[in-house]
C-alpha cells in the first residue's frame, strides 16, 4: 500500500481484500473499510499509513474493549481449566503448553485426561504428563469422561495443586449428544470442587475460516466460554475470526499456540497480533 | 438461503427480456457475498463470478421461472461443474498399491487412514497393511495401533526409527513380505509453509511411489485453502483430496478453492469419527451446502 498517493475504490478494495484475507470475514471487513473511509473522506486521516492504522486501531478497539481479564483465581483450592474444542484444534497439546506455562511460573498441577473416547486419547496426554513430570489422571478408553473430571479435581485438591487442567475428546457442536456430555462433564466438576471449572477455554484452529465463530456461538450456548486459546498461529492462518468472536461474544484470546512443543505458547498480546495480521 | 434472497433481489428484474449486468448487479454482489461468507477464498470467487457473470448476461430470461431462480440455477450448476465427478477412483494397481496421506496437523489423516483401510477392505476386498510414519506426535504410533487392532488389520511401526523415508520402506517390504496388495501411510501434520517437512514427504515419495497421494483437509478451513493446497500439490503432484468433518456445520467453501486452485480431484469425504463415516464425494452436495 505504501505507493499509494490518494485513496481511491481501487485501494479500499485491496484493503478489504487484505481483511479478508485474515479471515476476519466479508462483513466486519467491509464495515472497517467504511469507517476508515468515512475517516478519510472527513479529512480526519490523510495518508495510506494513516489508513492502514486507522484500520488496526478499530481491530484493536475491539479485541480490547473490557479491558483484560486474568485468570478467575480459586482461592479455596485449585483453579480448575476445563478445555474444549472441535475435533484437532489442539486441545490435548494446549493441555500440556499450558501446564508448562504455569510450571514456569512456580505452579503445580493435575492433568485430567478426559478424552477417554479417542484411540490413544488417555494416552497422548500420559506421555505429555511423563515429559512435563505432571501428574495425570486417566481412566481406559471407553470409560466416563466426568468420572476422569472428578478423580483428576479430587486428586488436585488433595494435592494442594493450584491448577487442574483438564482435556476432553473433541466433538462437533452439530452433535447434540456431545454437547450434553459436555455439559455433564462441568456439572461433575462442580459436584467435585463447587465453583469449578473456574475456566473453560475454548481452543479455535487458526486456520479455519468463519465456522469458528459458530462453534464459538454454540459451545458457548451449553455454558459460558470464558476464553480462546487460538493454535497454530504459526501457520498461515491469521486467525481474525477471533475479532468476530470478541465483538459478538465477548470471548476473549487468553493464550495463543505458535508449534507443537511445550513451550510454544504466549499470553495474547492484541497489538502483536494486529501488527501480525497485516 | 440464497435462492430465498434472490427472490427479492430479483423482483425488480420483472418485465425484463434478458438478463444483463446492469440489472443483475445486485444479484451478483449477493452471490459474491454468500461465497464468501462460505469461506471460499476471495480470489477464487472473483475468478468464480467472471465465469458466472459471462454464463448469465444475455440469457433470455426464461418464462418458467424467476430471473432470481434462473440465476441460483446457473450458479449452481457452475459450482457443480467446478467441483468436479463423483466418480473420481482411486489408482490400486499396484503389488502392493501405496497410498500416503499428507495435510495440516488435526485435518484427520491417522482416523482417515483407518477409514479408508476399512473402506476398501470392504469395497475392494484389498488387504490392507497400514503404516505409521509419524514419528513426532506423542501416541501418534499407538493412535494407529489401536485403530489397526479394532480392524483386524496390521500396523508397520517402529519406535525406535526416526528417518521417514525409511521406515516407509520398511513398511513397503513388509507389505510385500506378507502378501498385503495395499499399503496406506499416514504421516504427521505439518505446515505447508515448513520447507524441511514438505521435504520429507517429497522424499517418501521418492522411495515408495504412492499411487495415490492424498491431502487430507479440514472442510471448514478459511481463507489459507488455497495456500495449504498448492503448496502440497506442488512439492507432491497429489492425486486427489479427502474433505473431513462434513458431519459439521462448516459451509465448506475451502472445497471450492482447492479444487479450483489445483485441479485436483476431491475423492472422498468423511462425516464423522465412526470407521464408517467415509464416503465418495457428491459435487452436487457440496455445491448446495457451499451456497446455503
Ligand atoms: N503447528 C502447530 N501445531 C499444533 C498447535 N497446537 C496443536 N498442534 C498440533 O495439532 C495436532 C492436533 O493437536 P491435538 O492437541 O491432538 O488436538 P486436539 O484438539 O486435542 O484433538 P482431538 O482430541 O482429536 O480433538 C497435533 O499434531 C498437534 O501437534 C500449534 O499451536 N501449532
Ligand atoms: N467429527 C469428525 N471428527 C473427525 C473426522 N475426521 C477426523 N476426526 C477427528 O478429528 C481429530 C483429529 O483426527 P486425527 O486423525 O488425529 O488427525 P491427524 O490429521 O492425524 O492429526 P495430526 O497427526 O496431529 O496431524 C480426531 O478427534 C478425529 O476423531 C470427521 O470426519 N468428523
Ligand atoms: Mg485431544
Ligand atoms: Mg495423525
Amino acid at each position: 500500500f505504501s505507493d499509494v498517493e490518494r485513496w481511491d475504490e481501487a485501494s479500499y478494495a485491496r484493503l478489504e481484500a487484505t481483511l479478508i484475507s485474515t479471515d476476519l470475514g466479508p462483513s466486519v471487513s467491509r464495515r472497517i473499510v467504511a469507517d476508515v473511509r468515512d475517516k478519510y473522506e472527513r479529512g480526519l486521516i490523510n495518508t495510506d499509513a494513516d489508513i492502514l492504522d486507522s484500520a488496526r486501531t478499530l481491530i484493536l478497539d475491539i479485541l480490547c474493549r473490557d479491558g483484560i481479564q486474568p485468570i478467575r483465581l480459586n482461592e479455596n483450592g485449585p483453579t480448575v481449566i476445563l478445555l474444549v474444542g472441535v475435533n484437532g484444534s489442539g486441545k490435548t497439546t494446549s493441555a500440556a503448553k499450558l501446564t508448562y506455562h504455569f510450571r514456569k511460573l512456580g505452579k503445580t498441577i493435575v492433568l485430567g485426561a478426559g478424552d477417554t473416547f479417542r484411540a490413544a486419547g488417555v494416552t497422548q496426554l500420559q506421555l505429555w504428563g511423563e515429559r512435563l513430570d505432571c501428574p495425570v489422571i486417566g481412566a481406559p478408553q471407553g470409560s466416563d469422561s466426568a468420572a476422569v473430571a472428578f478423580d483428576a479435581i479430587k486428586s488436585g485438591i488433595q494435592k494442594k495443586a493450584d491448577f487442574v487442567i483438564i482435556d476432553t475428546a473433541g466433538r462437533q457442536h452439530t452433535r447434540t449428544d456431545l454437547m450434553d456430555e459436555l455439559l455433564k462433564v462441568k456439572r461433575i466438576c462442580g459436584k467435585a470442587l463447587p465453583g469449578a471449572p473456574h475456566e473453560i477455554w475454548l481452543t479455535v484452529d487458526a486456520s479455519i475460516g468463519s465456522n469458528s465463530l459458530v462453534q464459538a456461538k454454540e459451545f458457548g450456548k451449553v455454558f459460558p466460554i470464558t476464553g480462546l486459546i487460538l493454535t497454530k498461529l504459526d501457520g498461515s492462518g491469521k486467525g481474525g475470526v477471533v475479532v468476530a468472536i470478541k465483538e459478538e461474544l465477548g470471548y476473549p484470546v487468553q493464550f495463543i499456540g505458535l508449534g507443537e512443543q511445550m513451550g510454544d505458547l504466549q499470553l495474547f498480546d492484541p497489538e502483536m497480533f494486529v501488527k501480525a495480521m497485516f | 438461503n440464497l435462492t430465498g434472497r434472490f427472490q427479492e433481489a430479483f423482483r425488480k428484474l420483472t418485465g425484463k427480456k434478458e438478463l444483463s449486468e446492469k440489472n443483475m448487479s445486485e444479484a451478483f454482489a449477493d452471490i459474491r457475498n454468500a461465497l464468501l461468507e462460505a469461506d471460499v477464498n476471495l480470489e477464487v470467487v472473483n475468478q468464480f463470478m467472471d465465469d458466472v457473470k459471462q454464463a448469465c448476461i444475455g440469457q433470455e430470461v426464461l418464462k418458467s421461472v424467476t430471473p432470481g431462480q434462473q440465476t441460483v440455477k446457473i450458479v449452481h450448476d457452475k459450482l457443480i461443474e467446478l467441483m468436479g465427478s463423483s466418480t473420481a477412483e482411486l489408482n490400486l494397481g499396484g503389488e502392493p498399491a501405496v497410498i500416503m496421506l499428507c495435510g495440516l496437523h488435526g485435518s484427520g489423516k491417522t482416523t482417515t487412514s483407518a477409514k479408508l483401510a476399512h473402506f476398501l477392505q470392504k469395497k475392494h476386498r484389498k488387504r490392507v497393511m497400514l503404516a505409521a510414519c509419524d514419528v513426532y506426535r506423542p501416541a501418534a504410533i499407538d493412535q494407529l495401533e489401536v485403530l489397526g487392532r479394532e480392524l483386524s488389520l496390521p500396523v508397520y511401526s517402529d519406535r525406535q526409527c526416526q528417518d521417514v523415508p525409511l521406515l516407509a520402506q520398511r513398511a513397503l517390504q513388509e507389505a510385500k513380505d506378507r502378501g498385503r496388495d495395499l499399503l496406506i501411510i499416514d504421516t504427521a501434520g505439518r505446515l505447508q509453509v515448513d520447507e524441511i517437512l514438505v521435504q520429507e514427504l517429497v522424499e517418501l515419495k521418492d522411495i515408495v511411489r504412492p499411487h495415490e497421494i492424498l491431502l487430507v483437509a479440514d472442510s471448514a478451513l478459511g481463507q489459507e485453502a488455497v495456500s495449504v493446497a498448492k503448496h502440497f500439490d506442488q512439492a507432491l503432484d497429489l492425486s486427489g483430496i479427502i474433505l473431513t468433518k462434513l458431519d459439521g456445520d462448516a459451509r465448506g467453501g475451502a472445497a471450492l478453492s482447492m479444487r479450483q486452485s489445483t485441479g485436483k480431484p476431491i475423492k472422498f469425504v468423511t462425516v464423522g469419527e465412526r470407521i464408517i463415516d467415509l464416503e465418495t464425494f457428491h459435487p452436487d452436495r457440496m455445491a448446495s451446502r457451499i451456497l446455503g
